[in-house]
């Protein structure tokens, strides 16, 4: 594939390897060094860097709002948008005053890979793959649910013991250096104030809890934001979203990743199951990429807008 | 390179709760080498399960046999995946 000459260039229409999305990844930085940079902050299992872009404009430890895409790995749509907001974020600061306002006083990071050694996987071993890719002793079965590995009603119901399962937990809690490396991360920043982790396919938007059917203290207001959230995406091509708590929504999950987010007291903390409820699935075609990438957009501005008028 | 020739997705539906756990019993019957893509939810919410081609025939009378309404989502999944290849590789040239 003819490398892209710079970002403008780079074909969001269309899935990319991980080598082409860390290489713009690279050129971004290079094109936005006043706004955007990379930190690693840390290593898959086969010792892939784990990316963040991180976006400011300045000051020291800001409020910030974290977004990641791909924890698992074939949601293949996820990375795509993902790609596609880093470019928006660039594109649209001096330009759009409500996201202007919000990288004038916080931080956006954006860490698009988040199962590089799982997206590997896909791309040259098995299309259909969703875990990480560390063995587990004792058993032929490879890869854990990242989604399952947080310390958050971690080996509670909602999340399997069987490493052969799609849902499989883990050993113990952040045993996964995809999943301990942004807590480690988290717990160092000590200022997120919103965590978005993306998923594929449903449209849903969801709040916490997985892992209990105890409501949430800040449940209203979540609630109320999921719906103007979804009522804004819709407002683009129709696209219809459910919305509420994981456990009410869908079903008991242990150990995710927003519940632990939420009780390190990350007030906004969403996941979201983008596109597609309809025909195909995981195997979404690419021409859907960046249709769906900019009706989530919508919602993700409304999501952060809120997060930076109620400062907590 | 695992490859999916055969492999469809059925997309079902349940009735009640009593169809739905069912279908969550499904999840047990690892025999069948079941791919939840869409886990049990509610009843309103459906279902998507990829099959390999080796149970197919097999889950298909299981879910007939105790009259569980599903429809197939993806006829093949190894032809969508040659298509999204081929794709990928024309948008790279």
């Amino acid at each position: 594939r003819p490398e892209p000459r710079n970002s403008d260039s780079f074909d969001f229409a269309n899935y990319h390897p991980i080598n082409e999305i860390y290489a713009f990844q690279d050129m971004l930085v290079a094109e936005n060094p006043n706004l955007v940079s990379k930190i690693v902050i840390g290593q898959s299992y086969q010792g892939r860097d784990l990316n963040v872009l991180k976006f400011s404009t300045g000051g020291t430890n800001r409020p910030a709002i974290w977004i990641d895409t791909g924890i698992h790995s074939r949601e293949w749509v996820t990375q795509a948008s993902g790609t596609w907001f880093a470019k928006k974020i660039v594109t649209e600061y001096g330009r759009d005053p409500a996201l202007t306002a919000i990288l004038d006083k916080m931080d956006i990071f954006l860490e698009i890979v988040t199962n590089p050694d799982g997206y590997y996987y896909t791309h040259n071993s098995n299309r259909m793959w969703r875990k990480t890719r560390k063995p587990n002793s004792g058993s032929n079965c490879v890869g854990v649910d990242p989604n399952r590995n947080w310390d958050a009603g971690f080996g509670g119901p909602g999340a399997s013991g069987n490493p052969c399962s799609e849902t499989y937990r883990g050993p113990r809690a952040h045993s996964e250096s995809e999943v301990k490396s942004i807590v480690d991360f988290v717990k160092s920043h000590r200022n997120f104030k919103a965590f978005i982790s993306i998923h594929s396919y449903s449209q849903m938007l969801l709040y916490p809890y997985g892992y209990t059917r105890t409501p949430v203290k800040d449940q209203a207001e979540l609630h109320s934001l999921a719906k103007k959230a979804i009522t804004d995406l819709a407002s683009l091509y129709g696209t219809r979203y459910r919305y509420g708590s994981i456990i009410n929504t869908i079903y008991q999950a242990s150990g995710g990743t927003i519940d632990w987010t939420y009780n390190q007291g990350i007030k906004y903390s969403y996941t979201f199951e983008l596109r597609d409820t309809g025909r195909y699935g995981f195997v979404l075609p690419a021409n859907q990429i960046i249709p769906t990438a900019k009706e989530t957009w919508l919602a993700l501005m409304a999501i952060m807008d809120h997060t930076f008028k109620n400062p907590y | 390179k695992e490859t999916f020739e055969g492999h469809q997705v059925l997309r079902i539906v349940a009735k009640d709760e009593g169809q739905l756990s069912l279908i969550k019993a499904l999840e047990d019957m690892s025999e069948f080498e079941l791919d939840f893509w869409r886990g049990v939810t509610d009843v309103s919410t459906p279902v998507d399960i990829r099959v390999p081609f080796h149970s197919l025939q097999s889950v298909k009378i299981h879910l007939e046999g105790q009259d569980i309404e599903y429809s197939v989502m993806i006829e093949d999944l190894q032809a969508m995946l040659d298509k999204e290849q081929e794709e990928m590789v024309s948008a790279a040239r």
